[in-house]
């Protein structure tokens, strides 16, 4: 009785929660330069983290 | 910040802040963070915020929902008058770790799971309330919307088993509110046909033979479980399918708020976060560095596949039994994570409470003498269907929203009118 629904071209393919997450983000009209924030480099100008080890670090916004 | 101010509010007494928080469980991630002092009491909640995706930054909801500010045209900041600020202390974190600015240099650490989530939040609360002794004794509530249905009780649950394990310091914990969230996808799932239906997107023929999906996804999902893994992914493209089949009737409505169309691929326009994010000057402010905004990201949305058809529900009846306030809103336009989903699974819930919860009348939420919504209460139980919203209830219906949060966080949601015949939830 599935016949017609699971093999319907329409429906996604198998790479679907990628183009699920695409879709999500484009249709808020988003475009993160990355796919994530991992990054493998010395962060710079950071005001935030020179504070060193701290566990956490604020600041006061204005 | 770029603040255009017309409130009369000092700059200077504004108690807004950014932080970076390293996590301690992990090889190298930070979890960013905004918080924003009550603009009126220092005594006021504390309120955290969960934006869902899975991997969608807490700014999404801070700039377009219920943040002190909203973004202009022209990138400038305006106050909000409905932002939870004025009646909370109120937090926003950018997670799971990769989303927003919270950031890793090692891969291993995204989170696949709530487990993962919920501790890094749990540990970042810790050290948060370190920082701020003076709000440790406020009442402390969890919000969110969306996947956060997910996200929302376990970190509830991380909360109470560690406050009962005498654990680090004890976090206040009064409640949690679920918007529009998906957290019990065995029911959620097998609902989208029937509101569908309801709401004339689908025909009844074409219920019937989308419903023929719904065996398959039960089956699928009550092997995932809470815990599953491959059955968990399974289930999340047989269930997909029930929702898919919906979308291709439907065309080009949004499925975030039925009454609308997307145009072209283009359901909302959130871009103005993205280029006021980037700015250098807001960069300064923030003091984020170099590091990159990353609005939505996809990585961490795949990463959290295993843990999307997991049923969620199963920690709240605990809370519920030790006194923990749920409340679980839904704008009634929402087809993603509709109504009609949620009222079921929390109907369906195993608590002591249950029939109590089950027979209680619908009272209208009043705002204004106008009826906002209407709402179902037992003991800590509350239900809300928001009346004219879509998926983003404080978006959509943001001086509701307001009233909702400030009602609910103060034990006065649902109050008996003078008139002992009608019950009504105003102040």
């Amino acid at each position: 009785s599935f016949a017609g629904i699971f093999d319907d071209p329409r429906l996604p393919p198998s790479d679907f929660p990628s183009a699920q997450a695409e879709k999500l983000i484009r249709e808020l009209n988003l475009f993160p330069k990355s796919d994530t924030n991992i990054i493998h480099r010395n962060i710079q100008n950071s005001s935030l983290l020179a504070a060193g080890e701290k566990k956490i670090v604020e600041r006061r916004l204005r | 910040f770029p603040l255009f101010d017309d409130s009369g509010v000092s700059l200077e007494e504004l108690g807004h802040h950014a932080g970076y928080y390293k996590i301690e469980h992990s090889h190298a991630a930070r979890l960013f963070y905004f918080f924003f002092e009550s603009r009126n009491r220092k005594s006021d909640p504390v309120v955290i915020w969960l934006t869902g995706g899975p991997g969608c930054s807490s700014e999404l909801a801070m700039f377009y929902e219920n943040g002190p500010f909203k973004i202009t045209k022209n990138l400038s900041l305006v106050w909000n008058e409905y932002g939870w600020d004025k009646v909370s202390n109120l937090l926003y974190v950018d997670q799971p770790v990769g989303t927003g600015f919270s950031y890793s240099s090692d891969r291993q650490d995204i989170r696949h799971d709530e487990n993962g989530v919920s501790n890094d939040l749990y540990d970042l609360l810790q050290t948060f309330f370190d920082e701020h002794p003076d709000l440790v004794e406020n009442d402390f509530f969890i919000t969110g919307e969306s996947y956060a249905g997910h996200y929302i009780p376990a970190l509830a649950s991380r909360i109470h088993q560690g406050n009962k394990a005498k654990e680090g310091t004890h976090i206040n914990l009064k409640g949690f509110a679920i918007g529009n969230g998906l957290t019990d996808p065995a029911i959620q799932y097998k609902t989208y046909p029937d509101y569908a239906l309801d709401m004339g997107i689908i025909t009844k023929s074409q219920h019937r033979r989308i419903n023929l999906l719904v065996p398959p996804c039960e089956l699928a999902i009550g092997a995932c479980g809470t815990d599953g893994t491959l059955s968990c992914m399974t289930s999340y493209y047989v269930c997909n399918a029930i929702f898919t089949s919906i979308m291709l009737h439907a065309g080009d409505m949004n499925h975030y708020d039925i009454r609308k169309k997307c145009e072209g691929s283009l359901c909302y326009d959130f871009s103005n976060m993205e280029k006021f994010l980037n700015q250098q000057s807001v960069r300064e402010a923030l003091g984020v560095g170099d590091i990159e905004f990353v609005s939505c990201s996809p990585t961490v949305y795949k990463a959290m596949l295993v843990d999307w058809m997991r049923n969620s529900e199963v920690g709240i009846p605990a809370l519920l039994e030790d006194g923990i306030k749920m409340l679980v809103y839904a704008g009634e336009y929402d087809l993603i994570c509709n109504w009609l989903g949620n009222s079921r699974w929390v109907h369906a819930m195993q608590w002591s409470g249950k029939e109590e919860f089950v027979a209680s009348p619908k009272v209208p939420f009043l705002v204004d003498g106008s009826e906002a919504g209407l709402l179902k209460r037992h003991g800590p139980l509350s239900f809300l269907k928001v009346h004219d919203a879509g998926h983003m209830v404080p978006m959509d219906q943001p001086k509701a929203a307001l009233e909702m949060l400030k009602r609910w966080t103060r034990g006065t949601l649902y109050e008996k009118s003078s008139n002992p015949q009608i019950l009504v939830a105003d102040m």
